[in-house]
């Protein structure tokens, strides 16, 4: 038996509105530590982990390890059907082949229930490394989505560097090229307008920025994106979700030419 | 054009 009422029942809606173009099916993973999933895209380029802990939750029953195959479309589908003050919560019976969002209005008014079929998924999971990133970029996450778009207005693929000077942002396409530098500034009055840029090792990798423009559908679950680099290694883009969890993509870089 | 890597060669299955 599965029972997860989540109050902030948006937060479920604007993760899923923000994987659901990158991966198609995914097994969603029940324990006592949380909710998650693990999934890669249909070319094994990004990888998307989601966790959200369990002490998030208003009430968390999980009897025992549930994985849930899920089509992360028809998932969104249902979900788009919640209000977005309402209270969402998840039911399934262990080996049961179904799910059930209930959608409760925040006075109770309304109650909505939506059964949605399961299905197997073979996916691998990935184990990914502890690793010390040779720099780390904390900025607002509406400037860094901004900057993807307009880069992809210019060019296919983004190249970013971390120097002492900042993180750079560059891309060049049959029109010409682009730069767009972004400095540390700590010194604005709200703490979500920062950019806190933390470098060991000066750091420049090359990703495609129809990726990166994928993870920015992540933009309203968070005011700050973190963007973690090491030469030679994935990125990681880190959305929080609140102080439950967090929606992580993995992009794996292009080859330097 | 620089070629894409996959995920799958930085990660290994667990």
């Amino acid at each position: 038996m599965l029972e997860l009422r989540l109050v902030q029942g948006s937060l479920l809606k604007k993760v899923m509105e923000s994987i659901k173009d990158l991966v198609n099916d995914a097994n969603f993973d029940c324990s006592a530590t949380g909710f998650s999933l693990q999934a890669m895209d249909s070319s094994h380029v990004a990888l998307v982990s989601l966790l959200l802990r369990s002490e998030g939750f208003e009430h968390y029953r999980c009897d025992r390890n549930l994985s849930m195959g899920m089509n992360l479309g028809n998932m969104a589908k249902m979900l788009k059907c919640a209000g977005n003050d309402d209270i969402v919560t998840i039911k399934a019976d262990d080996g049961g082949d179904c799910v059930t969002f209930m959608f409760e209005s925040p006075n109770q008014d309304k109650i909505a229930d939506f059964e949605m079929k399961l299905m197997d998924i073979d996916s691998e999971h990935l184990g990914i490394p502890e690793t010390e990133y040779e720099a780390i970029v904390r900025m607002p996450s509406s400037e860094f989505a901004r900057i993807c778009k307009d880069l992809s207005t210019i060019g296919d693929t983004v190249l970013i560097s971390v120097t002492k000077e900042g993180v750079r942002f560059s891309t060049k396409g049959d029109i010409g090229t682009a730069n767009i530098v972004c400095r540390q500034n700590t010194s604005v009055d709200k703490p979500e307008e920062a950019t806190i840029i933390e470098m060991e090792t000066p750091v420049s990798l090359t990703f495609a920025l129809r990726y990166m423009n994928s993870f920015t559908k992540a933009t309203p679950l968070a005011t700050q994106v973190t963007v973690s680099l090491s030469s030679e290694l994935p990125v990681v883009v880190e959305y929080k979700i609140g102080e439950m969890g967090y929606l992580r993509f993995y992009l794996a870089p292009k080859i330097e030419e | 054009v620089n070629p894409q890597r996959q995920i799958t060669s930085f990660f290994s299955k667990s």
